[in-house]
């Protein structure tokens, strides 16, 4: 597993963060955004997939009330793969009819895996073959501004779990980034913070530029319950995540 | 004096000149003058929530004023929330060894 990993850095792999608003759609813009990076790093072809499409052609029907990374997956496989997002455009809600045979595909996928809970096989997965939807608590995102969140199982109860986000890869912070630390009179130098890096779907304007950090190591807000990522072709050529 | 207990050293003009900003900076504009002093109050609860974050947090993140400070956590769960979350397994735990369950 390489000591760094940010998919950000790689061309035509990640699309613009986008902005669910008042539509409880992480799952499907996480999802989403896990095909469009899979596509690009297994085709070199950079797209931009329909989330609107996810939302009508759910087999729940009511897309914007939450719902499943692998729901999302499943409509993909029955419509044998996804219009783009600019012939299929995002509403901000559901409406009635699943208009997906009206356009033509751009992505499609093999299937979808959950990988194991265990984050060193998550970040050697990530580095390797590309950004996984995780689900996290989100407790703690509603004031964050910037950094890297350490939270304990107290402040972000990893069995509750609902937010659905993207995985695009993981760091070190430099030990001087780190703040006083509390309680040791003197001492302000800090270890060095392992951390992942996630793309969120509230806009641009939140966190660090619509991303944020979690602790590694430490199944930080519950980020190893459902590491679930669709599958593209293999590509014809060894994949590497971008120092 | 809640507000202002809720923000030691801020006294209320410097909170409310903190929430002028942040309706400029996110657009936000109350219908009346009850629900904007209903607003202010969760911006000063969440800016307390902010500082004890900031506090509690093991890690090198910043809390502070977001596009959300004006909401409730409830309200922020209902329009943020994955509302159809997964469910918790069952905690089925069964003694090793009993004979019920070697029946089964």
């Amino acid at each position: 597993v390489p000591s760094t990993c940010d998919w950000r850095k790689a061309p035509g792999v990640m699309s613009p963060v986008k902005d669910q608003k008042t539509c409880s759609c992480c799952w499907a813009m996480a999802a989403a955004g896990n095909i469009e990076a899979q596509w690009g790093i297994k085709t070199r072809q950079s797209v931009e997939v329909s989330v609107q499409e996810l939302l009508d052609c759910g087999r729940c029907g009511d897309g914007c009330s939450g719902g499943f990374v692998w729901d999302a997956f499943i409509t993909v496989l029955n419509n044998s793969g996804l219009a783009s997002e600019k012939d299929y455009p995002f509403q901000g809600a559901v409406r009635a009819k699943c208009q997906a045979k009206k356009h033509k595909k751009v992505a499609w996928i093999q299937d979808f895996i959950m990988l194991s809970d265990n984050e060193q096989r998550i970040a050697w997965y990530l580095a390797t073959e590309g950004p996984i939807t995780v689900t996290i608590n989100k407790k703690l995102l509603q004031q964050y501004q910037n950094g890297v969140i350490k939270a304990t199982q107290t402040t972000c109860d990893p069995q509750n779990v609902d937010h659905v986000v993207l995985l695009v890869g993981f760091g070190k912070t430099k030990s001087v980034e780190g703040r006083q630390a509390k309680g040791v009179p003197g001492h302000s130098r800090r270890r060095s913070t392992p951390y992942w890096i996630l793309k969120n779907s509230w806009g641009a304007n939140w966190g660090e530029k619509g991303y944020f950090r979690l602790h590694r190591g430490s199944n930080a807000c519950g980020i190893t319950k459902y590491p679930i990522t669709a599958r593209v072709d293999k590509p014809a050529k060894k994949v590497s995540c971008p120092p | 004096d809640s507000l202002r207990v809720q923000n030691p050293g801020a006294g209320p003009l410097e909170l409310k000149e903190v929430f002028t900003l942040f309706q400029i900076q996110y657009n936000r504009s109350y219908s009346n003058p009850a629900e904007y002093a209903h607003r202010l109050d969760i911006f000063a609860r969440n800016l307390a929530h902010a500082q004890r974050l900031q506090e509690e947090d093991l890690g090198t993140a910043e809390f502070g004023v977001t596009a959300f400070s004006d909401l409730t956590e409830e309200e922020f769960d209902q329009l943020y929330g994955n509302q159809r979350a997964a469910g918790r397994a069952p905690n089925v735990d069964r003694e090793v060894g009993s004979d019920e369950w070697q029946e089964s």
